[in-house]
């Protein structure tokens, strides 16, 4: 899978966007 | 001598890469089996990603500036374990916000540097020199709309049948 990258900074959803990629089964550092 | 200043207000992106080490970046970047990242200090990175893994792509969600800045305002200054009333201090405060701790900087100075990085984001991928290629790596998404997650999830795996059952993030 290519990599995907969220570019918001902090307090922008980021852990949002981790639970949510993680929930798709890929490798999400956070 | 780092860190956001006036005018641009842009965090000190080629300092934090500097100070991360280039060649341990790409390395990572290249052998680790990273599939998605987020937070710090991911998104200060994002030409240099973009140059590395011609592959990747990227996610923006763009808050309103002061929204964001008195939100993370109150979280890094509130009397929480985490943050410990403002006293929390962090090399990348100083490199992205110019102040090492939250409690230092200010609401409009927060605000400043939301917008400044928006923008440097925007213009890399969207701006007037950007190709279609690199405009398609780009994806700008309100994370409070209804199909959130199914665009995410469309934008992370292609059109996989999967995206269907997701709806809001």
């Amino acid at each position: 899978v290519p990599p995907i990258i969220y570019l918001g900074l902090q307090k922008t959803a980021t852990s949002a966007f981790a639970n949510f990629t993680s929930l798709l089964g890929l490798v999400t550092v956070h | 001598t780092a860190g956001a200043r006036p005018p641009y207000w842009r965090p000190d992106y080629r300092r934090i890469l500097q100070e991360l080490g280039e060649e341990r970046m790409h390395s990572l970047l290249m052998h680790a089996g990273l599939q998605a990242a987020a937070d710090e200090a991911w998104p200060l990175m994002f030409e240099f990603i973009a140059k590395t893994r011609s592959d990747a792509r990227f996610v923006i969600w763009l808050r309103d500036a002061n929204d964001w800045a008195r939100s993370a305002w109150n979280f890094f200054t509130a009397p929480n374990t985490w943050s410990r009333g403002g006293a929390y201090a962090n090399r990348f405060f100083l490199l992205s916000y110019g102040s090492c701790r939250i409690a230092d900087s200010n609401p409009k100075t927060l605000a400043k540097v939301y917008r400044a990085h928006t923008k440097a984001v925007l213009e890399y991928f969207h701006g007037p020199t950007a190709s279609a290629a690199l405009r398609n790596r780009l994806l700008v998404l309100d994370f409070t709309e209804q199909l959130a997650g199914r665009k995410l999830c469309q934008f992370a795996l292609g059109n996989h049948a999967d995206c269907s059952k997701h709806t809001a993030l």
